[in-house]
């Protein structure tokens, strides 16, 4: 039989690695392609329900308007970097 | 499909293009290759040529970059964003970027394009056997000058066919040395350079000089990636080091060894343990091939579709058979129209032909080919009057006449029949018809008024005035039935919901087609429901929207619904 393989984890430098929140990561990722507006988000005007459900259409995922890991994981695809919405 | 707000598009058709650098993974003669293959994609649909430039202010000007490039747009690292492009315009607009800290390839691995040896600039062939041992990558065994080299085919030792592969030892890329290889060392703002640099540059790229002393004869190029090279990390570009300590362990080959993720990465130098240099090993890679088709279609006037399977869609996936999808197409041809591509008719010969004229076939052959009536050949005919299915056959109505094709499958084209031998009440142009799905009855239009048959029973003719409809409306080019005893009915820009059993259209319509019916030409000559799909036709062609109001499909009305050979 195989012996236990103890696996050691490093943090690699110059990796990046991010801090934010899913939250933050979902509302910057929304803001960068065109579903919410930088000036509706700092007013905290924006209903992140609604602009979920446009990138849910938009992507042909379940329209929940909810963050849930479908559409994280969706938010997290290699992608063009030209918004979805607006100019 | 979308396009940018105020139809943004070229005023002319002879797009120029102009590649101003490239990426050191991918060799130039394959960059350029899937830039033309790219282009090749949209000019095979529409009326859109593509010239390349070697100086001067191209149309789209492409160009190979990584975090900030130049533009407010910067992007991000390995992944992620991957390119980005503008819309059709002067200066910066319709430019395509790509992101230089992604790994380019043709979409399934590292392509090392061979120089020299005696294979032509094959691409290496991996694994390949070299005296009875299989090689993943590039090797120097088998030389005394360092040089890497590969194989062509799976066996060197059986077929010997080899080439170099690319390395700053070999040629340099870019900069003003015309492909000279480094010279090593080098000396750069006074200090020694022994290996490829980032010193000196803001963007990441590393160079070399290709003489002895740069800060004197300022001679440079770029270094292309070997094969080994990383990505990512805090190494980018540099060849893996093999082998390498990690850990206080020697590792022969890219190893996961350290991470949570799974993922290979390898150190750039012999020592990771002191010297922290590491990146990640070559994986897939992104088409480049892919990506730019997808941001040339921005560069030509198309936003992000939401269709998944179509190339505007925002999200990359590799697809080894790439075709471009009707979605993409009828897209495109919104703007720019379609091209004259191919003729889909088979090439007929001609009575004129001597051959056909000496052989004994040629009573059958003469027969087969002697001019057709239009008006009797379907498949002659430009477009339909109209068309519609009616007790599951497609009828195609044209100048008192109409044909009959199965819709259940691909079954021969019956007719023509004289519209007024079944119908006597009709004229002899219809501009749409419908079959109610309810009560069976047929709704047929022409100009202004309509009739309904039961059978062979007729109401009408009747004025449009008494379905609701205004003056203005000149004619109903268009019908879909909707279920629940609802038939939209379409006239060019406009279209109305009718109430079959009330024979009233419903309040709050005209409404506008183009916004519930996105994608389609709002001057369609005819509209028809078809195996639960919508059909609108302009002049030849066909749009096929689903239910959901996405267009499929677009296709040749006689081709794809006539069966027309």
């Amino acid at each position: 039989p195989l012996k236990p393989h103890s696996q050691v984890f490093v943090t690699f430098p110059g990796e990046l690695v991010s801090n934010m929140t899913d939250q933050e990561f979902a509302e910057n990722y929304l803001e960068q392609f065109g579903y919410i507006s930088k000036r509706t988000r700092s007013s905290r005007q924006v209903s992140l329900g609604k602009a979920l459900k446009q990138l849910q259409k938009q992507l042909g995922l379940q329209e929940t308007g909810d963050l849930d890991s479908n559409t994280l994981e969706a938010m997290k695809m290699p992608r063009c970097g030209v918004p979805d919405r607006g100019s | 499909f979308q396009t940018f707000e105020g139809d943004l598009k070229w005023d002319h058709n002879d797009i120029t293009y102009r590649v101003l650098n490239y990426s050191p993974d991918l060799d130039a003669e394959l960059t350029d290759d899937a830039f033309a293959r790219a282009f090749k994609v949209w000019s095979d649909v529409t009326p859109l040529t593509f010239t390349r430039l070697n100086s001067g202010e191209a149309d789209i000007m492409i160009e190979f970059g990584s975090k900030d490039h130049g533009d407010p747009y910067p992007f991000d690292g390995k992944d992620g964003l991957l390119a980005h492009a503008y819309p059709p315009g002067q200066g910066v607009q319709g430019d395509a970027h790509f992101d230089d800290d992604e790994f380019w390839t043709l979409g399934t691995g590292v392509v090392v394009k061979t120089r020299f040896g005696n294979a032509n600039g094959e691409i290496c062939h991996f694994p390949f056997r070299f005296e009875g041992e299989y090689y993943s990558s590039c090797t120097s065994e088998g030389r005394t000058d360092g040089l890497l080299w590969c194989a062509t085919t799976a066996n060197f030792d059986k077929d010997k066919k080899y080439g170099f592969c690319p390395s700053e030892n070999l040629f340099t890329f870019g900069g003003n040395s015309d492909g000279e290889k480094c010279v090593f060392p080098f000396i750069f703002d006074g200090e020694s350079y022994d290996a490829c640099t980032k010193d000196g540059r803001k963007d990441g790229y590393r160079w070399c000089s290709t003489t002895a002393n740069f800060d004197q004869d300022k001679k440079f190029g770029f270094c292309p990636n070997r094969d080994t090279a990383v990505t990512g990390g805090n190494s980018q570009g540099d060849p893996c080091v093999f082998p390498f300590t990690f850990t206080g362990k020697t590792y022969s080959s890219c190893t996961s060894e350290g991470r949570g993720d799974r993922k290979l990465w390898c150190a750039t130098t012999s020592n990771y343990d002191t010297d922290k240099k590491w990146g990640f090993c070559s994986d897939q890679g992104y088409s480049l091939f892919l990506v730019a088709a997808h941001e040339f279609g921005h560069a030509l006037g198309l936003e992000h579709s939401s269709v998944r399977e179509a190339l505007m869609y925002p999200m990359y996936s590799y697809i080894e058979d790439f075709r471009l999808h009707p979605d993409d197409i009828a897209g495109i041809q919104f703007l720019y129209g379609s091209g004259t591509g191919p003729d889909p008719n088979p090439p007929e010969p001609t009575s004129e032909t001597p051959d056909e004229v000496t052989l004994p076939e040629v009573t059958t052959t003469t027969t087969e080919i002697a001019p057709v009536d239009p008006t009797n050949n379907p498949c002659k005919v430009k477009y339909f009057d109209a068309i519609t299915q009616i007790q599951g056959e497609l009828h195609f109505f044209k100048d008192g006449k109409y044909w009959k094709v199965s819709a259940a499958g691909q079954g021969a084209i019956k007719g023509p029949v004289q519209i007024s031998d079944t119908w006597p009440a009709l004229p002899a142009t219809i501009d749409t018809a419908f079959e109610d799905l309810l009560t069976k009855k047929l709704f047929f239009f022409s100009g202004r008024s309509f009739w309904v048959y039961t059978g062979k029973t007729v109401l009408g003719p009747r004025s449009l005035e008494k379905l609701g409809l205004g003056k203005d409306v000149e004619k109903i080019s268009g019908s879909l039935q909707r279920g629940q005893g609802k038939v939209l009915l379409f006239n060019g820009e406009k279209y109305w919901r009718l109430d079959v059993k009330a024979q009233v259209v419903d309040k709050g319509y005209p409404r506008y087609t183009d916004e519930s019916f996105a994608g389609v030409p709002t001057d369609s000559h005819d509209v028809f429901l078809y195996k639960d799909k919508y059909y609108f036709c302009q002049d030849r062609f066909y749009w096929r929207m689903t239910s959901r109001r996405q267009v499929d499909q677009v296709g040749y009305t006689k081709y794809d619904l006539l069966n027309c050979p």
